[in-house]
């Protein structure tokens, strides 16, 4: 564990609670999408599945759980307790061309063919994507609040900063895993984008509103 | 199975 390291966890829950707060003090989950949502939740179910066979330490644990139960929640609050206040219509990306190219890569590509081995590897690539509905969704309506927008930045930083634990790990430790930093780099430069819209207008006290 | 790297990130 490294501050870099560290610091993505911390970047990462902050982002999830950021998106709980925002649904269950406003009640409410517009410009939220719900798809990207499922994803995140698929993404820690197939990763976590580790759970109980492969233990690393009571802080991983703890986190792991964490992550579970607030996607979940997230879920949960989105399609059941504020199901009227989603905006499906404009929630339209098909979760079935991410899922089924990751699931098909993660087949390909790993690490070792073993089923919890290949679940985590779909859990990456899965991951790497995932966002892409609520950007999509971003796009379509042209605006995000600034809660959402502080939400995305939260998130984006997380893999950033895992990048740059990688970097650390490879030179101080000689640790390395090349899936999950590839996938990594696709899942930060997704970001790219909104990162710079965010730095240019948001952090100005300016609404997050794209070019027409 | 050697070539795995250990899991222990999030």
């Amino acid at each position: 564990m490294n501050v870099f390291r560290l610091s993505g966890d911390v970047a990462h829950l902050i982002a999830i609670i950021i998106l709980l707060l925002k649904i269950w003090t406003s009640r409410s989950c517009a410009g939220i999408s719900g798809k990207s949502q499922i994803l995140f939740a698929v993404t820690f179910v197939a990763r976590y599945l580790d759970l109980f066979t492969n233990y690393v330490s009571i802080y991983n644990s703890v986190m792991k759980i964490v992550y579970l139960l607030a996607s979940f929640g997230t879920v949960y609050l989105m399609y059941m307790k504020f199901k009227a206040t989603y905006d499906h219509n404009h929630d339209t990306f098909r979760l079935e061309f991410l899922i089924l190219p990751a699931i098909a890569l993660s087949l390909i590509i790993n690490h070792d063919f073993a089923v919890i081995e290949v679940f985590w590897t779909f859990s990456i690539y899965l991951e790497s994507v995932a966002i892409l509905p609520q950007l999509f969704m971003v796009s379509k309506t042209g605006e995000a609040e600034s809660i959402t927008s502080h939400y995305l930045f939260a998130l984006g930083s997380y893999r950033a900063l895992y990048i740059v634990n990688w970097i650390y790990r490879y030179y101080m430790e000689g640790f390395y895993d090349m899936i999950a930093t590839l996938a990594g780099i696709v899942q930060t430069v997704l970001y790219c984008d909104f990162f710079y819209l965010y730095i240019t207008k948001v952090l100005k006290g300016k609404k997050l509103q794209l070019p027409a | 199975e050697g070539d795995v790297p250990a899991k222990d990130e999030l």
